[in-house]
Protein backbone atom coordinates (compact mmCIF):
# COMPACT_ATOMS: atom_id res chain seq x y z
CA UNK A 1 0.00 0.00 0.00
CA UNK A 2 2.85 2.55 1.31
CA UNK A 3 4.18 2.38 -2.73
CA UNK A 4 0.94 2.11 -4.24
CA UNK A 5 0.02 5.14 -2.98
CA UNK A 6 2.45 7.10 -3.80
CA UNK A 7 2.59 5.95 -7.29
CA UNK A 8 -1.22 6.82 -7.39
CA UNK A 9 -0.25 10.25 -6.17
CA UNK A 10 2.21 10.48 -9.16
CA UNK A 11 0.02 9.05 -11.63
CA UNK A 12 -2.77 11.77 -10.58
CA UNK A 13 -0.21 14.51 -10.86
CA UNK A 14 0.84 13.79 -14.20
CA UNK A 15 -3.21 13.14 -15.04
CA UNK A 16 -3.95 16.57 -14.08
CA UNK A 17 -0.79 17.70 -15.83
CA UNK A 18 -1.90 16.05 -19.34
CA UNK A 19 -5.72 17.43 -18.94
CA UNK A 20 -4.26 21.12 -18.06
CA UNK A 21 -2.40 19.91 -21.83
CA UNK A 22 -5.33 18.94 -23.39
CA UNK A 23 -7.00 22.39 -22.61
CA UNK A 24 -4.15 24.58 -23.40
CA UNK A 25 -3.74 23.13 -27.05
CA UNK A 26 -7.21 22.99 -27.86
CA UNK A 27 -7.82 26.42 -26.60
CA UNK A 28 -5.05 27.84 -28.73
CA UNK B 1 -14.50 -3.54 -23.77
CA UNK B 2 -13.32 0.32 -23.85
CA UNK B 3 -14.99 2.40 -20.95
CA UNK B 4 -13.51 6.35 -22.47
CA UNK B 5 -15.54 6.81 -25.85
CA UNK B 6 -12.52 8.62 -27.23
CA UNK B 7 -8.75 7.69 -27.41
CA UNK B 8 -7.12 11.08 -26.14
CA UNK B 9 -9.35 10.75 -22.91
CA UNK B 10 -9.05 6.65 -22.37
CA UNK B 11 -5.43 7.26 -22.89
CA UNK B 12 -5.05 10.03 -19.93
CA UNK B 13 -7.58 8.59 -17.74
CA UNK B 14 -7.72 4.71 -17.78
CA UNK B 15 -4.11 4.23 -16.34
CA UNK B 16 -5.28 6.32 -13.20
CA UNK B 17 -8.55 4.49 -13.12
CA UNK B 18 -6.74 1.42 -13.12
CA UNK B 19 -4.40 2.23 -9.74
CA UNK B 20 -7.41 3.60 -8.39
CA UNK B 21 -9.53 0.68 -8.46
CA UNK B 22 -6.26 -1.95 -7.50
CA UNK B 23 -5.84 0.56 -4.68
CA UNK B 24 -9.80 0.80 -3.29
CA UNK B 25 -9.36 -3.13 -3.62
CA UNK B 26 -6.20 -3.04 -1.47
CA UNK B 27 -7.44 -0.66 1.61
CA UNK B 28 -10.84 -2.58 1.32
CA UNK B 29 -9.37 -6.02 1.31
CA UNK B 30 -6.29 -5.10 3.38
CA UNK B 31 -7.01 -3.44 7.01
CA UNK B 32 -3.34 -4.93 7.59
CA UNK B 33 -2.88 -2.71 10.64
CA UNK B 34 0.53 -1.22 8.87
CA UNK B 35 1.22 2.28 8.98
CA UNK B 36 0.45 4.82 6.19
CA UNK B 37 3.50 6.71 4.46
CA UNK B 38 4.22 10.34 4.90
CA UNK B 39 2.51 11.27 1.17
CA UNK B 40 2.88 14.89 2.08
CA UNK B 41 5.19 15.59 -1.01
CA UNK B 42 3.35 14.06 -3.53
CA UNK B 43 0.03 15.49 -1.88
CA UNK B 44 1.53 18.87 -2.59
CA UNK B 45 2.41 17.97 -6.13
CA UNK B 46 -1.04 17.12 -6.76
CA UNK B 47 -2.26 20.16 -5.23
CA UNK B 48 -0.11 22.33 -6.84
CA UNK B 49 -1.15 20.85 -9.89
CA UNK B 50 -4.77 21.16 -9.69
CA UNK B 51 -4.36 25.05 -8.75
CA UNK B 52 -2.50 25.72 -12.52
CA UNK B 53 -5.00 23.22 -14.26
CA UNK B 54 -7.46 25.23 -12.04
CA UNK B 55 -6.51 28.71 -13.26
CA UNK B 56 -5.86 27.18 -17.52
CA UNK B 57 -9.77 26.81 -16.64
CA UNK B 58 -11.17 29.74 -15.44
CA UNK B 59 -9.43 31.29 -18.55
CA UNK B 60 -10.65 28.94 -21.06
CA UNK B 61 -14.09 29.22 -19.33
CA UNK B 62 -14.07 33.10 -19.79
CA UNK B 63 -12.74 33.36 -23.09
CA UNK B 64 -15.25 30.70 -24.45
CA UNK B 65 -18.03 31.88 -26.80
CA UNK B 66 -19.57 28.04 -25.96
CA UNK B 67 -22.07 28.41 -23.36
CA UNK B 68 -22.49 24.73 -22.93
CA UNK B 69 -18.81 24.59 -21.82
CA UNK B 70 -19.24 28.07 -19.65
CA UNK B 71 -21.98 25.96 -17.74
CA UNK B 72 -20.81 23.09 -17.40
CA UNK B 73 -17.06 23.73 -16.77
CA UNK B 74 -17.02 24.74 -13.31
CA UNK B 75 -18.65 22.12 -11.89
CA UNK B 76 -15.79 20.11 -12.67
CA UNK B 77 -13.10 22.28 -11.66
CA UNK B 78 -14.81 22.38 -8.45
CA UNK B 79 -14.47 18.77 -8.21
CA UNK B 80 -11.01 18.93 -8.45
CA UNK B 81 -10.56 21.20 -5.97
CA UNK B 82 -12.38 19.73 -3.64
CA UNK B 83 -10.76 16.46 -3.82
CA UNK B 84 -7.53 18.09 -3.85
CA UNK B 85 -8.42 19.34 -0.68
CA UNK B 86 -9.27 15.95 0.63
CA UNK B 87 -6.35 14.60 -0.09
CA UNK B 88 -4.24 17.78 1.73
CA UNK B 89 -6.35 16.89 4.97
CA UNK B 90 -6.11 12.97 5.14
CA UNK B 91 -1.77 13.96 4.36
CA UNK B 92 -2.13 16.02 7.38
CA UNK B 93 -4.27 13.69 9.62
CA UNK B 94 -1.62 10.64 8.63
CA UNK B 95 0.83 12.66 10.17
CA UNK B 96 -0.71 12.91 13.33
CA UNK B 97 -1.58 9.03 13.31
CA UNK B 98 -0.30 6.84 10.15
CA UNK B 99 -2.92 4.07 11.13
CA UNK B 100 -6.07 6.34 10.88
CA UNK B 101 -8.99 4.90 8.98
CA UNK B 102 -11.08 8.50 8.23
CA UNK B 103 -7.64 9.53 6.86
CA UNK B 104 -7.53 6.08 4.53
CA UNK B 105 -10.91 6.53 3.44
CA UNK B 106 -10.24 10.63 2.60
CA UNK B 107 -7.12 9.52 0.17
CA UNK B 108 -9.91 6.69 -1.88
CA UNK B 109 -12.09 9.62 -2.00
CA UNK B 110 -9.51 12.30 -2.98
CA UNK B 111 -8.08 10.02 -5.55
CA UNK B 112 -11.90 9.22 -6.91
CA UNK B 113 -12.97 12.67 -6.67
CA UNK B 114 -9.92 13.89 -8.60
CA UNK B 115 -10.77 11.32 -11.78
CA UNK B 116 -14.18 11.78 -11.85
CA UNK B 117 -13.52 16.00 -11.76
CA UNK B 118 -10.74 15.30 -14.51
CA UNK B 119 -12.88 13.07 -16.33
CA UNK B 120 -15.75 16.01 -16.65
CA UNK B 121 -13.24 18.50 -17.51
CA UNK B 122 -12.08 16.31 -20.48
CA UNK B 123 -15.53 15.72 -21.33
CA UNK B 124 -16.64 18.89 -21.40
CA UNK B 125 -14.15 19.97 -23.74
CA UNK B 126 -15.03 16.82 -26.02
CA UNK B 127 -18.73 17.77 -26.60
CA UNK B 128 -17.22 21.38 -27.01
CA UNK B 129 -15.49 19.64 -29.84
CA UNK B 130 -18.36 17.61 -31.14
CA UNK B 131 -20.79 20.53 -31.40
CA UNK B 132 -17.58 22.97 -33.07
CA UNK B 133 -18.25 19.63 -35.90
CA UNK B 134 -21.60 19.64 -35.94
CA UNK B 135 -22.20 23.17 -36.71
CA UNK B 136 -19.72 22.81 -39.59
CA UNK B 137 -22.07 19.70 -40.80
CA UNK B 138 -25.18 22.22 -40.34
CA UNK B 139 -23.16 25.17 -42.47
CA UNK B 140 -23.57 22.10 -45.17
CA UNK B 141 -26.84 21.77 -44.58
CA UNK B 142 -27.79 24.49 -45.14
CA UNK B 143 -26.13 25.08 -48.31
CA UNK B 144 -27.77 21.84 -49.44
CA UNK B 145 -30.88 22.70 -49.01
CA UNK B 146 -30.71 25.81 -51.17
CA UNK B 147 -29.56 23.56 -54.45
CA UNK B 148 -33.05 23.39 -55.46
CA UNK B 149 -33.58 26.98 -56.27
CA UNK B 150 -30.30 27.18 -58.43
CA UNK B 151 -31.42 27.84 -61.55
CA UNK B 152 -28.46 29.26 -63.16
CA UNK B 153 -24.50 28.46 -64.39
CA UNK B 154 -23.50 31.51 -62.35
CA UNK B 155 -25.16 30.54 -59.31
CA UNK B 156 -24.26 26.86 -59.61
CA UNK B 157 -20.89 28.44 -59.59
CA UNK B 158 -21.08 29.90 -56.71
CA UNK B 159 -22.97 27.31 -55.12
CA UNK B 160 -19.68 25.30 -55.59
CA UNK B 161 -17.77 27.56 -54.32
CA UNK B 162 -19.38 28.00 -50.76
CA UNK B 163 -20.15 24.04 -50.30
CA UNK B 164 -16.70 23.01 -51.29
CA UNK B 165 -14.41 24.42 -48.56
CA UNK B 166 -17.27 23.31 -46.13
CA UNK B 167 -17.68 20.02 -47.75
CA UNK B 168 -13.80 19.29 -47.24
CA UNK B 169 -14.07 21.05 -43.17
CA UNK B 170 -16.57 18.64 -42.45
CA UNK B 171 -14.66 15.43 -43.99
CA UNK B 172 -11.09 16.56 -42.42
CA UNK B 173 -12.91 16.73 -39.16
CA UNK B 174 -15.34 13.61 -38.98
CA UNK B 175 -12.25 11.70 -40.21
CA UNK B 176 -10.08 12.71 -37.81
CA UNK B 177 -13.27 12.23 -34.76
CA UNK B 178 -13.99 8.42 -36.17
CA UNK B 179 -10.11 7.84 -35.66
CA UNK B 180 -10.65 9.42 -32.33
CA UNK B 181 -13.19 7.35 -30.77
CA UNK B 182 -12.81 4.06 -29.03
CA UNK B 183 -16.63 2.62 -30.12
CA UNK B 184 -15.85 0.41 -33.56
CA UNK B 185 -19.67 0.84 -34.66
CA UNK B 186 -19.79 4.53 -34.31
CA UNK B 187 -16.48 4.88 -35.91
CA UNK B 188 -17.68 2.63 -38.68
CA UNK B 189 -21.08 4.45 -39.32
CA UNK B 190 -19.03 7.33 -39.36
CA UNK B 191 -16.56 6.26 -42.29
CA UNK B 192 -19.75 4.94 -43.67
CA UNK B 193 -21.61 8.16 -44.09
CA UNK B 194 -18.80 10.41 -44.96
CA UNK B 195 -18.16 8.17 -47.47
CA UNK B 196 -21.93 8.73 -49.12
CA UNK B 197 -21.93 12.16 -48.56
CA UNK B 198 -17.89 12.62 -50.60
CA UNK B 199 -19.32 10.16 -52.94
CA UNK B 200 -23.11 12.25 -53.62
CA UNK B 201 -21.44 15.40 -53.93
CA UNK B 202 -19.79 15.26 -57.39
CA UNK B 203 -22.84 13.80 -58.70
CA UNK B 204 -25.18 16.21 -56.81
CA UNK B 205 -23.27 19.13 -58.43
CA UNK B 206 -23.60 16.94 -61.62
CA UNK B 207 -27.56 16.38 -61.49
CA UNK B 208 -27.62 20.18 -60.69
CA UNK B 209 -26.02 21.01 -64.09
CA UNK B 210 -28.35 18.56 -65.95
CA UNK B 211 -31.35 20.58 -64.60
CA UNK B 212 -30.23 24.17 -65.27
CA UNK B 213 -29.06 22.72 -69.19
CA UNK B 214 -32.58 21.23 -69.68
CA UNK B 215 -34.24 24.40 -68.13
CA UNK B 216 -32.45 26.16 -70.59
CA UNK B 217 -34.02 24.18 -73.36
CA UNK B 218 -37.39 24.67 -72.02
CA UNK B 219 -37.97 21.17 -71.85
CA UNK B 220 -40.68 19.47 -70.63
CA UNK B 221 -38.04 16.68 -68.36
CA UNK B 222 -37.04 19.25 -65.97
CA UNK B 223 -39.36 18.30 -64.01
CA UNK B 224 -37.57 14.56 -63.86
CA UNK B 225 -34.21 16.50 -63.64
CA UNK B 226 -35.31 18.65 -60.21
CA UNK B 227 -36.07 15.05 -58.88
CA UNK B 228 -33.22 13.66 -59.42
CA UNK B 229 -31.56 16.62 -57.77
CA UNK B 230 -33.56 17.11 -55.05
CA UNK B 231 -32.93 12.74 -54.21
CA UNK B 232 -29.16 13.34 -54.17
CA UNK B 233 -29.63 16.46 -51.98
CA UNK B 234 -31.85 14.27 -49.53
CA UNK B 235 -29.84 11.73 -49.60
CA UNK B 236 -26.46 13.53 -48.44
CA UNK B 237 -28.52 15.38 -46.17
CA UNK B 238 -29.47 12.01 -44.62
CA UNK B 239 -26.32 11.22 -44.44
CA UNK B 240 -24.85 14.23 -42.52
CA UNK B 241 -27.76 13.91 -40.04
CA UNK B 242 -27.06 10.49 -39.34
CA UNK B 243 -23.01 11.69 -39.08
CA UNK B 244 -24.56 14.33 -36.18
CA UNK B 245 -26.62 11.73 -34.63
CA UNK B 246 -23.35 9.51 -34.42
CA UNK B 247 -21.17 12.13 -33.37
CA UNK B 248 -23.05 13.24 -30.10
CA UNK B 249 -23.07 9.29 -29.15
CA UNK B 250 -20.93 8.37 -26.39
CA UNK B 251 -22.50 5.25 -24.22
CA UNK B 252 -21.84 2.15 -25.29
CA UNK B 253 -24.37 -0.50 -26.65
CA UNK B 254 -22.33 -4.05 -24.95
CA UNK B 255 -24.40 -5.94 -27.72
CA UNK B 256 -22.32 -4.13 -30.40
CA UNK B 257 -19.60 -4.44 -28.69
CA UNK B 258 -20.12 -8.71 -28.36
Amino acid sequence: LRVGWEQLLTSINRTINEVENQILTRDS
Amino acid sequence: MPVFHTKTIESILEPVAQQVSRLVILHEEAEDGNAMPDLEKPVLAVSRAVVNLVKVGRSTIESSEDSLLKQDMPAALLRVEAAARLLEEASSMLKVDPYSQPARKKLIEGARGILQGTSSLLLCFDESEVRKIIRECKTVLDYLAVAEVIETMEDLIQFVKDLSPCLTKVSREVDHRSQELTHQVHRETLTRCLDSVKTLSPILICSMKIFIQILRQHCRESDEAAENRNYLAGRMSDELHEIIRVLQLTTYDEDEWD
